[in-house]
C-alpha cells in the first residue's frame, strides 16, 4: 500500500 | 484530480448549499438533524487541520475553508439564528456512541501514530457514520421533506463518486488508503440502505 505523502483528497 | 473525484466534491459542495438554503429560505430547521451538523463539523476540523501544516493546490485549500466554514455557519443557523425551530425532541441521538468508537478505532488502527494522522484517521472513521443522527431522526419522524431527501441524495453520492475515484486511481497511479476505502464503503452503504427501505 502505497500511502499519499501529502493528502490531496477532501 | 479525475472525473470522480471532480463531481464527488462537487456533489459534496451542492449537498450543504442545499441545507443552506433551506434553512436560509424557510427560515427554519425543522428535520434537521443538529446532532449529524456537530459531527461533520468535528470530522472537517479535524481532517483539515493540515491547512496550516500542508499546501496541495489552492482548489484543495478554498474547498477545505468552504467545508469548514459552512459547517460552522450551519451550526450557527441551526442552535442560534433560528433555534426556535429546531426538532430537538426527535434529534435524540447519543453521538459520544459515535464519537469514542471512531476515536477508540482511531488510535487502534492507522497509518501512523502521530497527532495528525491520528485525528485525519478519526475523521475518516467518523464521517462514515455521522449522517446516523439524520437517519435516525427521519425514521424516527417518519417522513423526511423532499429538500431534505435532495440534500441527503447528494451527501450520499459524494462518497459513492469517491470509491469510483479510487478504483480509477488505484488502475492509473497504484495508489490506495484502505482506511478511506473501507470507511468509505461503509459510508455508502449506508445512505444506500436508508434509500433503500424509504
Amino acid at each position: 500500500e502505497r500511502k499519499l505523502e501529502k493528502k490531496d483528497e477532501l | 484530480m479525475n472525473i470522480f473525484r471532480l463531481t464527488g466534491d462537487l456533489a459534496h459542495l451542492l449537498a450543504i448549499i442545499i441545507l443552506l438554503l433551506k434553512i436560509w429560505k424557510t427560515r427554519s430547521c425543522a428535520g434537521i438533524s443538529g446532532k449529524s451538523q456537530i459531527l461533520f463539523a468535528i470530522v472537517y476540523t479535524t481532517r483539515y487541520l493540515d491547512l496550516v501544516t500542508t499546501y496541495v493546490s489552492a482548489y484543495n485549500t478554498l474547498m477545505k475553508i468552504f467545508f469548514l466554514a459552512s459547517s460552522y455557519a450551519t451550526l450557527y443557523l441551526i442552535y442560534i439564528k433560528f433555534k426556535a425551530t429546531y426538532d430537538h425532541n426527535h434529534d435524540t441521538f447519543r453521538i459520544e456512541f459515535l464519537i469514542l468508537p471512531a476515536f477508540i478505532l482511531a488510535l487502534l488502527i492507522n497509518h501512523a501514530f502521530t497527532f495528525l494522522e491520528v485525528l485525519w484517521t478519526f475523521s475518516i472513521y467518523l464521517e462514515s457514520v455521522a449522517i446516523l443522527p439524520q437517519l435516525f431522526m427521519v425514521s424516527k419522524t417518519g417522513e423526511a421533506e423532499s429538500i431534505t431527501s435532495h440534500y441527503l441524495f447528494a451527501l450520499g453520492s459524494y462518497r459513492a463518486l469517491y470509491i469510483l475515484n479510487w478504483i480509477y486511481r488505484y488502475a492509473t497511479e497504484v495508489h490506495y488508503d484502505l482506511i478511506a476505502i473501507v470507511a468509505g464503503i461503509v459510508q455508502t452503504v449506508l445512505y444506500c440502505d436508508f434509500f433503500y427501505l424509504y
